[in-house]
């Protein structure tokens, strides 16, 4: 028997780099 | 001071990886659109889409590696990254962009275009609290 392999599954928000802006409003 | 490059990439930059957007639709990461990023980032609460353009492109001290200049969001506030050569940046209307788009196809088999100064990427900032 093969245990099927769960495919895994990424959010969206993990391929864009977070740049926060160093200065506030 | 930029931040240290991982030795790695990370794992769903791979083509083929399965993508979940904020509407719980699942794209391939190669068929991925900027609508895709500007519409998952309108359904949530905490995250917003910046752009972010790339300023300046410098050598780094680590191999590989190279430190990007960004300005970003409507303050052009300055931001440096210091990423391998291959890690891809999502541009605004072009798709995934790296400094060396040969070595991402290479590694990731993510087809690239070259990632240049004036460039405007994707990033994303926290949503101001209310």
């Amino acid at each position: 028997n093969v245990e099927p392999r769960s495919v895994p599954v990424f959010p969206w928000h993990s391929l864009v780099p977070f740049l926060a802006p160093t200065q506030s409003d | 001071a930029p931040l240290t490059p991982s030795s790695a990439l990370p794992p769903y930059f791979m083509k083929g990886s399965i993508i979940q957007l904020a509407d719980g639709e699942l794209k391939r990461v190669e068929d991925l659109r900027t609508e895709d990023f500007l519409q998952s980032a309108e359904v949530s609460t905490e995250l917003k889409i910046d752009s972010s353009t790339v300023e300046r492109i410098d050598s780094s001290r680590t191999p590989d590696a190279v430190i990007i200049q960004f300005s970003v969001g409507e303050h052009k506030a300055q931001v440096c990254v210091e990423v391998l050569v291959e890690y891809p940046f999502f541009v605004f209307g072009q798709g995934w962009s790296s400094c060396c788009p040969d070595r991402t196809t290479q590694l990731l088999a993510l087809s690239c275009a070259k990632l240049s100064v004036g460039d405007v990427c994707i990033s994303l900032t926290l949503k101001s609290l209310r």
